[in-house]
């Protein structure tokens, strides 16, 4: 049975750093 | 590596680990079933992780996309309330902060994936990921 982590379940929205 | 889901699964087009009953590692090792996960488990994993950071992010806008059952959804995420936008299947869900699963499409979801859902609209407060340190 294949375990996934957690982290894989939510979008990752970073925001663009423009400095 | 991209999370692709084989052609033969019947969420196809969406992650493998949506499908209900898929088994979920939190970041203390503990396992859950994804319909099980709740706020709490997601805030206590990122506290673990040390590299990952809980975001805030609100659904400002939902519109049509040109890509078929597609939806573009503008976030406003974190504190900065930056604006991001995420093209995403009708039926792909999100995780609404003391509410659970849930999508545009929540029957859809429902139906291929067989994880219940709540309908996700304008307001809502999804969980998403940020790196902690950018400095």
């Amino acid at each position: 049975v294949p375990v996934f982590p957690w982290h894989s379940l939510v979008p990752f929205l970073a925001p663009t750093q423009s400095d | 590596t991209s999370p692709h889901s084989s052609p033969s699964s019947p969420s196809a087009g969406l992650p493998p680990f949506f499908m209900k009953g898929s088994i979920i590692q939190l970041a203390d090792g503990e396992l859950k079933r994804v319909e099980d996960l709740r706020t709490e488990d997601f805030v206590q994993s990122a506290e673990v992780s040390g590299e990952l950071k809980i975001d805030s992010s609100t659904v400002e806008r939902i519109e049509c996309s040109r890509t078929p059952n597609a939806v573009i959804i503008q976030f406003s995420v974190g504190e900065n309330k930056a604006q991001v936008c995420v093209e995403v299947l009708v039926e792909y869900p999100f995780f609404v902060f003391g509410q659970g699963w849930s999508s545009c499409c929540p029957d859809r979801t429902t139906q291929l994936l067989a994880l219940s859902c709540a309908k996700l609209s304008v307001g809502d407060v999804c969980i998403s990921l940020t790196l902690k340190s950018l400095k």
